[in-house]
């Protein structure tokens, strides 16, 4: 699975998810990344692009409860992801990048690793596997 | 207002620390070209949509990544793609499934984001549409890849459906003895 977020100076957002599934998988099988909701959202808020286990993802109506929880909750966007990557999905399952409207980047996974990249306009990036510490 | 900025993911799951170095070059330095091409479509000045369609592309194009060329194998040793986008200013999107030969599903997913009054178009009909609008596509077997064959051979081996990143062997302990993941 792959996926992008970004965000505009102006505060516009945008997500996409693609995937091949998991192997072994029955044919006719739908993960979440196509699942708006799921695997991929964004709205004014945020922008959100999951990995992992689809069915869990899907469970866990991992992108929407992000922005949820920022647009019901008042949390920002790091509040919300921790506590969605803490409490929506089991645990070694799902990872996810996400960037709200005001630039902040937070990419929050419970499994082992995720490979994932950023990189901001003030000039910050970063490439990853593991957990930063 | 702060400026512009971008993420971007290439799977994650059960990456052990020793995952080994020439399976993790490749992939970091395919992660690093994505977020480049990310960069300078910002800095050219094109809209967030853009940039999440130009980067995903990027990462479908790149076999190391399970997606478009490299997307892993069914238990029928089939490849079915799926990809979705949303714009958050509109909240419009667009999403697809079960494609086998269109070579950049996000792009597919853009066109019945723009060009249907539908979200989700998938399997046959996904494809179909995808050769109404000149959406290009090759034979499945350009988009599978030798280590994806020898993964579906393992994952049979083991009788178990295989986490991106997971290498062979018993069946992982913990959530349902079993990774699923994509």
């Amino acid at each position: 699975t792959v996926g992008c977020v970004a965000v505009d100076s102006a505060g516009n957002l945008a997500s996409a998810t693609s995937t091949g599934g998991y192997v072994n998988k029955m044919a006719g099988r739908i993960g979440d990344s196509p699942i708006i909701g799921a695997g991929t959202y964004a709205n004014h808020l945020c922008a959100v692009s999951a990995t992992g286990q689809g069915e869990d993802i899907i469970r866990g109506t991992v992108a929407r409860d992000v922005a949820a929880l920022m647009e019901y909750k008042g949390l920002s966007l790091t509040e919300a992801a921790a506590y969605v990557i803490d409490q929506s999905v089991p645990k070694g399952s799902c990872g996810f990048i996400a960037v709200s409207a005001n630039g902040e980047v937070t990419m929050p996974f419970n499994t082992n690793g995720m490979f994932r990249a950023c990189a901001t306009e003030d000039g910050y990036t970063e490439i990853g596997i593991w957990p930063k510490n | 207002m702060v400026g512009w900025a971008i993420a971007l993911h290439g799977g994650g799951g059960d990456i052990q620390l020793d995952y080994p170095d020439e399976l993790r070059i490749p992939r970091e330095i395919a992660l690093r070209h994505c977020l480049d091409v990310g960069v300078s479509a910002f800095k050219s000045g094109k809209p967030p949509l853009d940039v999440v369609e130009l980067v995903v592309r990027e990462l479908e194009n790149q076999p190391v990544f399970n997606a478009g060329k490299g997307s892993v194998l069914t238990a029928e040793c089939t490849i079915e793609m799926e990809a979705s986008i949303m714009d958050g200013k509109t909240k419009r999107c667009g999403a697809v499934s079960g494609l086998n030969t269109v070579v950049n599903p996000i792009s597919l997913a853009r066109l019945v984001m723009e060009k249907t009054p539908h979200v989700y178009l998938a399997f046959n009909a996904a494809e179909a549409f995808a050769r109404a609008h000149g959406v290009e596509t090759v034979e499945t077997s350009h988009l599978i890849t030798p280590e994806n064959i020898q993964r579906l051979k393992q994952a049979k081996e083991f009788n178990r459906v295989q986490l991106d990143y997971t290498s062979p062997g018993p069946k992982a302990q913990g959530y349902h003895g079993e990774s699923q993941t994509g």
